[in-house]
């Protein structure tokens, strides 16, 4: 569960780094 | 077809209406741009997924039925490098990042 919990976020990250 | 859904108290209507949808070709009203048919259709269907693990390639794949497995790992591969969505319990099983 810690895991999804990075992957979520790693996945947010590159979301964001996209969206600039 | 497996009893993922009857934990979460997931509407089947829910699941079965995307299931309509995926045959319309995926345009439409989509948020997201800059993504082939494919990838916006798997992207939808991930998105509107009710079970809290996410939705598995499986899964995908049944409902969408004019798209080859690895057309939907491609899809996928490409819709997670993106950030749009992300593995759970393996990586089989993927969940959306957008919460609209």
């Amino acid at each position: 569960l810690e895991r999804i919990r990075r992957n979520k976020e790693a996945a947010l990250q590159r979301l964001a780094e996209r969206n600039v | 077809r497996k009893n993922l859904t009857s934990a979460s108290k997931a509407p089947q209507s829910f699941s079965s209406g995307m299931g309509d949808m995926s045959g319309y070709g995926g345009g439409g009203s989509l948020p997201v741009s800059g993504l082939t048919a494919h990838q916006s259709q798997v992207l939808n269907l991930i998105k509107n997924c009710p079970v809290p693990e996410g939705m598995s390639l499986q899964e995908l794949k049944l409902q969408l039925h004019n798209m080859s497995m690895s057309t939907i790992k491609q899809a996928v591969e490409f819709l997670s490098s993106e950030g749009h969505i992300y593995s759970t319990v393996d990586d089989d099983h993927y969940k959306s990042t957008d919460a609209e």
